[in-house]
């Protein structure tokens, strides 16, 4: 995966049937953020798998002063591909007990 | 604590904190 310095990991165990999960961003490349938040390198929150996007959630981080308008595409874009893997995730799981 | 609480208008809540030198140092 190309190097955004934006990482989206999960911030707790995945029981795999919640369709809230709490994810934890890490920000490597402090100067994405804005402000007051510079020296914030994670960002907790909480994600819906069936009702969130991706896009939206990074636009509500903008909105909130972490990250500057420029900045949205690549959130969005770390967001959604931990969020593809997290579904994958779990249809693997889902397939391999049926 | 340096760790802060934002909620957006949609009502999302972000809990920022500060990442520990080793953790930055990992990759």
């Amino acid at each position: 995966a190309e190097d955004t310095g934006v990482r989206v990991e999960l911030a707790e165990e995945d029981d795999g049937k919640k369709a809230s999960i709490a994810l934890k961003l890490w920000v490597e490349d402090h100067k994405k953020l804005k402000g007051k938040y510079k020296e914030t390198g994670a960002i907790e929150f909480t994600f819906d798998l069936e009702k969130d996007v991706p896009e939206v959630v990074s636009q509500e981080m903008v909105e909130s002063g972490f990250f500057h308008e420029s900045d949205a595409k690549i959130v969005g874009k770390s967001i959604r591909d931990r969020v593809a893997l997290i579904k994958w995730r779990r249809e693997r799981t889902a397939s391999s007990i049926v | 604590s340096a760790t802060a609480q934002v909620v957006h208008s949609a009502g999302r809540k972000f809990i920022v904190s500060p990442v520990p030198e080793s953790r930055l140092k990992e990759h």
